[in-house]
């Protein structure tokens, strides 16, 4: 099953 | 103080079609480079990027950096009382606490002039790594938003696949299923074409929301072609230029296997 991360799963925070 | 008069204010409208339903507000980053963007959906799965360069306008000035924090509900209740062919001006001092915004019929026989409060916005910005996208897909615009429209009648997730010289966009849900397939053209200077570049030829499929991929397309008329690049296990890449001097970008998480 398919589940949507957000996209700090892929982006640092500044 | 802050300055900008883009002559195409019509720019600036199609501009905020494609945020205000993705990003309630935003902080409007003004330099002497341009005015930049950045902001995330309240749920944090899709990232949106406006970058207005100082070139698109005729008149650019920014004596110090200046942030509007704006409300893009109020912001676009106002860009809509501005008709498409006038021009608008924004102006803002430089702790501004409103922004002016004027506009200038084509012909100046009508000038209409507004201020909009501007509000304090505490938001995070993202760093964006450099990625080298294993596949970069470039579609009419038009296109694109007629396949995303057509797919969300079968579910909530599309698929979008890209092999060599195809991309390939699906939906399954209930009702049954579906997938279209736009090969690549031969001449690819012209806008109606499609392009597909791949990097060592690996095919590459992502799902994404239907939803997202919507909204993204209310920028449609912000450029002829759109930009799609796919990595595998990372985000989308949405890109819609602004003539040479500018882009709506979006970021798109992909949903993955759990």
């Amino acid at each position: 099953k398919k589940v949507q991360p957000t996209l700090s799963r892929f982006f640092t925070t500044k | 103080m802050f300055e900008a008069r883009l002559l195409q204010g019509s720019i600036l409208k199609k501009a905020l079609e494609g945020i205000r339903e993705l990003i309630t507000s935003g902080n409007w980053e003004c330099s002497s480079a341009g005015i930049s963007m950045q902001g995330m959906d309240p749920s944090h799965v899709a990232l949106t990027v406006l970058m207005l360069q100082n070139d698109l306008f005729d008149q650019f000035r920014c004596d110090r950096n200046v942030t509007l924090g704006l409300n893009h509900a109020t912001f676009s209740k106002i860009l809509k009382c501005a008709a498409n062919d006038d021009i608008i001006t924004l102006k803002a001092e430089d702790q501004p606490d409103e922004c002016n915004l004027l506009f200038q019929s084509a012909n100046d026989d009508k000038t209409s002039d507004f201020i909009i409060k501007l509000t304090d916005i505490d938001q995070e910005t993202l760093g964006i790594p450099d990625t080298e996208y294993a596949a970069t897909v470039k579609v009419p615009s038009v296109e694109f938003q007629r396949i995303c429209r057509d797919l969300s009648q079968f579910g909530d997730t599309i698929i979008i696949s890209v092999k060599k010289g195809c991309v390939e966009f699906s939906g399954t849900g209930e009702i049954g299923s579906a997938k279209i397939a736009l090969k690549e053209s031969g001449n690819v200077d012209d806008d109606e074409k499609v392009s597909v570049e791949m990097d060592k030829d690996t095919p590459c499929s992502l799902s994404f929301a239907s939803r997202y991929l919507n909204y993204f397309t209310k920028a449609t008329s912000l450029s002829d072609t759109v930009t799609l690049q796919l990595c595998p296990e990372h985000p989308l890449v949405v890109s819609y230029d602004i003539g040479d001097n500018g882009s709506l970008k979006y970021y798109l998480a992909p949903k993955i296997e759990e």
